[in-house]
């Protein structure tokens, strides 16, 4: 079951290292910038289409890119230094009012999406479905007995096959 | 199957990216340091005990860490300015000749391991060593009908549990 093994992925190879960093980097932006976000968390979004887009305003247009934290550096298998990074994005909302938080898509469900597209891959768009609910589920319950991902995330599965303009700021601007 | 899925991400999420512009990278290196590598191919190691440590220096000492190519920049998923980058070791053999190539373990194997660590992840160490075995087969698979990475790589399986001192930097030498 591939989304299982995306889900360990994303949590031991990602959300691990990342998580418990985040808040130092949150308070480094605020030295740097005087800007305060509206959540430490990093907001992850998981379209159960799992057409994970390159940019948030390809979505939304009330959804911009706003500017990167600062950088985390690793030493990982091999690699010297390599670079965690995350995107804060200025949400408007309909009375116009702006919030700033730290969102991304879960990238392994782009995998998921590339997979279905690739005919070797064996993997039909129907199975793509089930496998990012599998995915979702699956993260929720390892990040909720995770000592170092407790509070410093939120899971976002969005229905975005049928969905209205503005439904990316609105399910963001929820969980603020 | 978690290998099968890994295998999939890391092609999909990593090699398909990085591969067609890593004789770029390595030509700017060149034009920057006037130095030339052995090979321009990634050689990516997969250690048969899943055990991918952090710098390849702990593993064997003629294998030492040189610089990093520069840096490859993507927008994905969300993430603006994604960073990917390599790093170029120097390995000596037996007669003190020097050689500099793009090595680095790949990285989904350390999923691996780090899944047989925990408990909840219900996975063994001996499903971990058939699990490595079907990632470097499904890799290999894929790869091999890629045009995008078409020569442009080295896999290299390392039988590394019964290994003697120098074994990293003496596979690494046969394929250069
Ligand atoms: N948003 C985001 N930003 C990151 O920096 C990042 N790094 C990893 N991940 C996701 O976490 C999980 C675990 O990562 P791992 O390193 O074991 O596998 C990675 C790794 O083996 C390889 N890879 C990707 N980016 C790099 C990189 N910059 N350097 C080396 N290897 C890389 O290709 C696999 C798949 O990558 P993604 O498909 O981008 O998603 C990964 C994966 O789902 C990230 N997700």
């Amino acid at each position: 079951n591939v989304a299982h093994g995306l889900a360990w992925s994303f949590y031991v190879g990602y959300l691990k290292l990342v998580l418990p960093e985040l808040e130092k980097q949150v308070r480094k932006h605020y030295s740097e910038t005087g800007e305060v976000l509206s959540s430490v968390r990093l907001h992850i979004l998981l379209p159960l289409s799992a057409a994970a887009t390159t940019r948030l305003e390809e979505v939304d247009r009330n959804v911009l890119f706003h500017q990167n934290l600062p950088e985390l550096q690793l030493d990982r298998a091999g690699v010297r230094r390599r670079v965690y990074k995350h995107s804060i994005y200025k949400i408007t909302d309909q009375n116009k009012e702006d919030y700033y938080c730290v969102a991304e898509y879960a990238t392994p469900v782009l995998t998921l999406y590339q997979m279905s597209q690739d005919s070797y891959a064996g993997f039909s768009a129907s199975d793509r479905r089930q496998q990012v609910l599998l995915f979702y589920t699956t993260l929720r319950h390892i990040l909720e007995t995770s000592l170092e991902c407790r509070n410093r995330y939120r899971l976002i599965l969005l229905d975005d096959e049928q969905a209205e303009p503005h439904y990316l700021s609105r399910e963001l601007i929820k969980t603020l």
